[in-house]
């Protein structure tokens, strides 16, 4: 039997906008933990990792870990029914093909019950292992997805450049280059305008832009947003859900032949 | 030029 209980239901309307660009069908993961899923996209270039801790729920029962395999764009369906101050309730019995979400109005006075079909999906996890980033890189969320937004009507990849005085992020197409260079900020009025690096030492790396700009759908979840950086490992790029957990995205690099 | 990459270049199946 599982029941988890989300007053703010909203977090799972936008962690669903969040990730179903990316993947298209995915095992959600429910353990004592928390509510979890990894999925990589289609072509094994990017990967999503989703934690809601089971703390962050006003109720959270999970009798025995459960996998549930859903089309994530059927999830999203069901969830656009949800008011964006409905308090949402996910419910599944042992055993069953089906989850149920539950809408209640926050005074109550509305309850809407949606059943989807579950499906079995054969998931591939990634063992990933913690790692020492030579650049990590912290800057307001909408910054960031403006631009990506930005550098991608100009080129398609772009290269992040993490130096002491700043981090650099430069495209180059048909019609000509682009640079945008943010230096780092720390005395700001607010700490979630701040852009921070801590460095241990140079770093550069280029992107597909097309990804990069499928992770910032994740930007209502948080105003900022962390960009983990070494020469020999995927980008890390990851949004914190309050109190919650986060969402992560994995990209790996494009290589100069 | 440059080629893109995949994940299982930098992690395992776990």
């Amino acid at each position: 039997m599982l029941e988890l209980r989300l007053v703010q239901g909203s977090l799972l309307k936008k962690v669903l906008e969040a990730i179903k660009e990316l993947v298209t069908d995915a095992n959600f993961d429910c353990s004592a933990t928390g509510f979890s899923l990894q999925a990589m996209d289609s072509s094994h270039v990017a990967l999503v990792a989703l934690l809601l801790r089971s703390e962050g729920f006003e109720h959270y029962r999970c009798d025995r870990n459960l996998s549930m395999g859903m089309n994530l764009g059927n999830v999203s369906k069901m969830l656009r029914c949800a008011g964006s101050d409905d308090i949402i309730t996910i419910k599944a019995d042992d055993g069953s093909d089906t989850v149920t979400f539950m809408f209640e109005s926050p005074n109550q006075d509305k309850i809407a019950d949606f059943e989807m079909k579950l499906m079995d999906i054969d998931s591939e996890h990634l063992g990933i292992p913690d790692a020492e980033y030579q650049a990590i890189v912290r800057m307001p969320s909408g910054e960031f997805a403006r631009i990506c937004k930005d550098l991608s009507s100009i080129g398609d990849t772009v290269i992040i450049s993490v130096t002491k005085e700043g981090v650099k992020f430069s495209t180059a197409g048909d019609i000509g280059t682009a640079n945008i260079v943010c230096r780092q900020n720390k005395t700001v009025d607010k700490p979630e305008e701040a852009t921070v690096i801590e460095m241990q030492e140079p770093v550069s790396l280029t992107f597909a832009l097309r990804y990069l700009n499928s992770f910032t759908k994740a930007t209502p979840l948080s105003e900022t947003v962390s960009i983990s950086l070494s020469s020999d490992l995927p980008v890390v790029v990851e949004y914190k859900i309050a109190d919650m957990g986060y969402v992560r995205y994995y990209l790996a690099p494009k290589i100069e032949e | 030029l440059s080629r893109q990459t995949g994940l299982y270049s930098f992690f395992l199946l776990a």
